[in-house]
């Protein structure tokens, strides 16, 4: 057999090919096989992706015929897509896998002597994080493969004052440096791995793949000015990261589940974690715990300043934490809501200064006020939007919904944190990324008549490190130029930022630079509209809920995104509708997995009639 | 660095360089009753002549500074940090922004000038001039003005702060000089007998490249006898 036949079957090829452009990411991975073998065999073609993806073209290709995916309404998807599971011969989904990936499979019977090619593209829009942008794939091929290849590349369009993106650093660990190549050509980065079928060999006679590692590259944008507009066919981004700003001191409650089932290591690590946020508090905040189990106990009466001997009296409280009873929610939200509105009415916290509330929850409300969407509603009218909450949801056993629900609608968002050795590790990174406010109350402004369908533009924080990303079209395209203020609070001042986009100037520039793809703006500003119509409509009921939908549905269509009101569908027609592969996207459940109906993905493909010679 | 000082009442100006080593800072504007001062840090040209006579100076640093409400402003051809009490906060010249607090407001002009307002009535503008990255002499440098001081006090003194009070000249004896387009004339000021060239400056805060002109009589020597003592007086260690 040559080399990199497993069973009968060539994997020849498998590029996986990126490409960044203002931070959205286009991906495609292209598999190409045989089957050496006498008999029809199956060949799975297996992806991993980013939750935050979404799918937006498959195509499966057998002996030069291309049956395409289409996106469907989920309903509509649906139905084709029970058809062929009643008859036992159905489908390529996508699960959950892990906590950052979802997996996509797709197996397919190919005929002897046949080839079948995979395409799968998706599209990601790469946020900053404790400021850098990571593009995170998972090389894992389960066999040697003649020629494999993963080509990413970093690139932006050069605005006119020219200091737009640049990749900064890397960070690959992947199966030896010497497989791996970088070259940077600025404004552009470009990496390439490539390692050859011995290079893959996990021993010189083997014919396993030793690839199986994170392939991560991080980068930053090289940044001289906080704010750039990108404006390509009527479609504009406006990315705004300011940097050299003072932190606003902030007033955070932690307000902690200390309910039976965080007994043992769930307990444990949420202490490890306190300890080690307790040791990075600054002396500006003040903060404060609040305990819940049956009852709701507090470490202060109020909230006291982050002081030395405070914060040595508070490394004592955690260490003496004990667990017991059950989970009140409820009363311990409103008790921290409230002790932080106090505060600030009665001037014990800094005028410049702004609160936050980071609920750590393990299980579901089943005490006092257990109602979910009662809850949600108390929360809500105590907060009155004034400051965030933050839900962190620790291990599988609770309604991760309700907690994503009631932070969104509260400006803040949910975490999962996965039972595993780095909990803890995983609760500081959150806290880290919320510590360092340096504006709040943002509002991102454009001149009302020149602008239309912007995404969300007002921000309660703007957190170190992060980036604030707002696009929208513009209402005539042949305007010349057109402003925008970033307006906010600073720790010590008002500050307004103002970008004047001049677009004569920016067409000019954007026409020299022929490796900006032409709709990519617009793809970007449709891929933030929906995420942002789908979070909207986590909190909304009736006809608001209805429209919201209706339009997140219309752009998922338009654009080609499997997004969660979508499915992606390959059909072959010839074959009587039996082989239909459907692409869903499974939401942030990790039990999700073991609900959906798993057992039928298996593609069942009738072999076509070939009269086929072998020299042998 | 050129010094000009406009004196409506005459519908004219006075002009004089100040020549010192880089590195010098110069006490140009301090108000014991506001807590205002500025001093100007000051830079040669890339080569760093040694002849003093052939090197050009300009500011390359400026010291802002209310010592009232702990706030000050470093200003520099690279960046703009504003401190309040011992916290940063730092802008690029590539920034467009707006920043108001208590008694202050500061607006920074991308790549052209930013405008320091201390109240009514105190308006200072720092100009950005660039050079041409690779031009072999010369440095990026900074320009000030003062367009509005009438709240400051009447003990405000510095390089160009004692010039904020009403002060009187005569020039008279207007004869050909050294340079036949440049007449010299006689000026008598602070009870100083000078003799002065008439001359022109340029005047940036509208358009930083070309500048408008200003004509004015020149006083020679650092000006002394138009300012108070001698220039070295307003040398200060530190930029604030």
């Amino acid at each position: 057999l040559p080399e990199g036949v497993v069973n009968g079957i060539e994997v020849y090829s498998t590029k996986v090919s990126c490409k960044v452009t203002s931070r959205f990411a286009h991906n495609v991975v292209t598999t190409r096989a045989v089957n050496r073998a006498d008999t029809a065999k199956e060949v799975s073609f297996d992806v991993e992706l980013p939750k935050t993806a979404f799918i937006t073209n498959f195509t499966l290709t057998i002996d030069g015929v291309t049956y395409p995916g289409n996106v469907k309404e989920k309903e509509v998807a649906k139905k084709q897509y029970e058809k062929a599971v009643s008859q036992g011969k159905t489908a390529g989904l996508v699960k959950a896998s892990g906590r950052k990936l979802e997996k996509f499979t797709v197996s397919v019977n190919v005929a002897a002597g046949s080839k079948v090619t995979f395409e799968l593209t998706y599209e990601e829009l790469l946020k900053r994080h404790k400021g850098k942008y990571e593009m995170y794939l998972k090389v894992k091929p389960k066999q040697l493969i003649k020629h494999f290849e993963v080509i990413t590349c970093c690139c932006s369009p050069a605005n006119p004052a020219g200091w737009e993106s640049r990749v900064q650093s890397h960070t690959l660990e992947l199966g030896g440096a010497a497989l791996i190549e970088i070259s940077i050509f600025l404004p552009q980065g470009r990496v390439s791995f490539k390692p050859s079928l011995d290079q893959q060999r996990s021993c010189p006679n083997c014919t396993d793949s030793l690839l199986d590692g994170d392939f991560t590259i991080t980068y930053d944008v090289n940044r001289e000015s906080p704010g750039n507009v990108q404006v390509i066919n009527g479609y504009f981004v406006h990315f705004f990261a300011p940097q050299g700003l003072p932190v606003v001191p902030k007033n955070v409650v932690f307000v902690i589940d200390i309910s039976g089932s965080m007994q043992g290591r769930k307990m444990q690590q949420t202490k490890d974690a306190l300890l080690r946020i307790l040791q990075d508090v600054k002396e500006d905040d003040y903060l404060n715990f609040i305990l819940f189990s049956s009852d709701v106990t507090t470490w202060k009466e109020s909230l006291v300043q982050a002081t030395p001997q405070n914060i040595q009296l508070a490394k004592e409280f955690v260490k003496n934490i004990k667990v017991e009873g059950a989970t009140n929610i409820n009363d311990a939200l409103l008790r921290g809501i409230e002790m932080l509105k106090k505060a600030r009415e009665e001037h014990l916290i800094p005028e410049r200064s702004t609160s936050i509330v980071i609920m750590l929850t393990d299980g579901d409300a089943n005490t006092g006020e257990s109602r979910p969407e009662k809850i949600q509603e108390n929360v809500k009218k105590a907060i009155d939007g004034e400051f965030p909450l933050y839900n962190l949801g620790f291990g599988k056993y609770l309604n991760y919904n309700f907690l994503d629900s009631m932070a969104l609608e509260n400006n803040g968002f949910a975490r999962r944190i996965y039972e595993d050795s780095d909990a803890d590790l995983q609760l500081q990174g959150f806290y880290e990324e919320v510590a360092r406010p340096l504006m709040t109350g943002v509002e991102v402004e454009y001149p009302h008549n020149d602008i239309q369908d912007l995404t969300q533009n007002t921000y309660q924080h703007f957190y170190d490190g992060s980036e604030i990303v707002v696009a929208g079209q513009l209402v005539d395209k042949d305007m010349s130029h057109f402003k925008a203020d970033v307006k906010g609070h600073g720790a010590l001042n008002d500050l307004t930022f103002t970008e004047d986009v001049d677009l004569e100037e920016m067409e000019k520039a954007r026409k020299e630079q022929d490796y900006i793809f032409g709709n990519y703006i617009e793809r970007l500003w449709a891929y933030l509209t929906i995420e942002q119509l789908l979070d909207k409509r986590k909190n909304s009921h009736g006809e608001e809920k209805e429209n919201l939908t209706a339009q997140a549905l219309e752009l998922s269509l338009k654009y080609h995104f499997v997004t969660p009101l979508t499915s992606m569908v390959v059909t072959k027609p010839e074959d009587n509708d039996d082989q239909t592969a459907i692409a869903d996207k499974p939401g942030d459940d990790p039990s999700a997995s073991s609900v959906v109906p798993v057992m039928a993905y298996q593609v069942s493909y009738q072999p076509p009639q070939v009269t086929y010679v072998d020299g042998d | 660095p050129h010094f000009i000082i406009q004196v409506p009442e005459k519908d004219d100006a006075i002009c004089f360089n100040i020549d010192e080593d880089p590195g010098t800072v110069l006490r140009l504007i301090q108000d014991p009753v506001t807590g205002l001062t500025v001093n100007g840090q000051i830079i040669g040209d890339k080569a760093g002549s040694p002849d003093s006579k052939a090197r050009k100076t300009y500011f390359g640093k400026l010291g802002i500074a209310n010592t009232h409400v702990s706030s000050r402003i470093e200003v520099t051809p690279e960046k703009i940090t504003l401190w309040n009490g011992d916290t940063p906060s730092t802008f690029s010249w590539l920034d467009t922004v707006t920043l108001t607090q208590d008694g202050l407001s500061v607006k920074i002009n991308k790549k052209k000038n930013m405008v320091i307002s201390f109240g009514d009535g105190v308006t200072f503008v720092v100009i950005l001039h660039e050079v041409w990255k690779k031009q072999p002499a010369h440095h990026d440098f900074l320009g000030f003005y003062v367009v509005e001081g009438h709240r400051m006090s009447a003990q405000t003194h510095g390089l160009l702060g004692q010039f904020f009070h009403p002060f009187d000249y005569e020039v008279f004896d207007i004869h050909p000089g050294s340079d036949p387009t440049k007449p010299d004339a006689t000026m008598l000021v602070k009870n100083h007998r000078l003799t002065v060239t008439r001359g022109s400056q340029k005047d940036y805060r509208k358009d930083a490249s070309i500048g408008r002109k200003v004509s004015c009589w020149f006083v020679h020597n650092n000006g002394q006898g138009l300012i108070d003592g001698d220039h070295r007086d307003y040398i200060v260690p530190a930029l604030f």
